[in-house]
């Protein structure tokens, strides 16, 4: 039996926002840790991975590892019907084929259930080395959507280059070009607000604005983005998931390849 | 002109 509760079931409704959009089909993976999933967008340019850990949860309980597979847009629509303060209840029994979602309205006696039909799915599972990384920033999360929605105006690709203390995003099209420099900021004043950047070696490197305005549907989830850059690697743009106590409950990272010169 | 890599190129199945 797979039981989990969550009481803030927004969280649950944002993480699919920022996932249904480029992966149609995925499998959760449920042990005693927590809920994983891991897919490749359909033309395999993009991977997206979840980790909600299992203390996360208001309840938690995994007797046996289970693979969930679902369409997401399905899942969805149903997380739809649930209200943002709603408390969102999964459960699935050991060899069902559907997921049950109960939808509990705070200090009311309404609840609904819904069920999701579930899919055996042939699912690839990529190895993605834990390496140093040459370049990590740490952004405010509504910046970096910004940037990324104004330069697709500009063109299909930005060109991302860091130097020194600060980092550039840059992209060209028929009708011109635009730049947004971020420069780190001194004051931690206010820690979401601010621009931090580490740099081992300069890079630059370019990537396709489609995905990344993907990847900036996960913003309602956390003020901050992580983006981590090296030469001739996929980027990492990460968000963490923190409940509203503040605490981690887990994170989205989306693995983006680079377009590189012919 | 550039060209468009695949996570796969990076990434293997386990």
């Amino acid at each position: 039996m797979f039981e989990a509760k969550l009481i803030q079931g927004a969280i649950l409704k944002k993480i699919l926002d920022a996932i249904k959009d480029l992966v149609n089909e995925a499998s959760w993976d449920c042990s005693s840790q927590g809920m994983s999933l891991q897919a490749m967008d359909t033309s395999h340019v993009s991977l997206v991975a979840v980790q909600m850990k299992a203390d996360g949860f208001d309840k938690y309980r995994c007797d046996r590892s289970v693979t969930l597979g679902m369409n997401l847009s399905s899942l969805s629509k149903i997380l739809k019907c649930a209200g943002n303060d709603d408390t969102i209840t999964l459960k699935a029994p050991d060899d069902g084929d559907k997921i049950t979602l109960v939808f509990e309205a705070k200090n009311e006696s309404e609840t609904s259930e819904y069920e999701v039909k579930l899919m055996n799915l042939d699912s690839e599972y990529l190895g993605i080395p834990d390496t140093p990384y040459s370049v990590n920033v740490k952004m405010p999360s509504h910046k970096f959507q910004r940037i990324c929605r104004d330069l697709q105006q500009i063109g299909d690709a930005v060109t991302i280059s860091c130097a020194k203390d600060s980092i550039r995003f840059a992209a060209k099209g028929d009708l011109g070009s635009g730049t947004v420099n971020l420069c780190q900021t001194a004051s931690a004043d206010k820690p979401e607000d601010s621009v931090s950047i580490s740099m081992q070696e300069p890079i630059i490197q370019s990537f396709a604005l489609k995905y990344l305005n993907h990847f900036a549907k996960a913003t309602p989830l956390s003020p901050q983005v992580s983006l981590s850059l090296s030469p001739d690697v996929p980027l990492v743009v990460e968000y963490s998931i923190t409940d509203d106590d503040g605490s981690d409950f887990g994170y989205i990272r989306y693995y983006l390849a680079p377009k590189i010169d012919e | 002109k550039k060209v468009q890599m695949r996570i796969s190129d990076y990434f293997k199945c386990e």
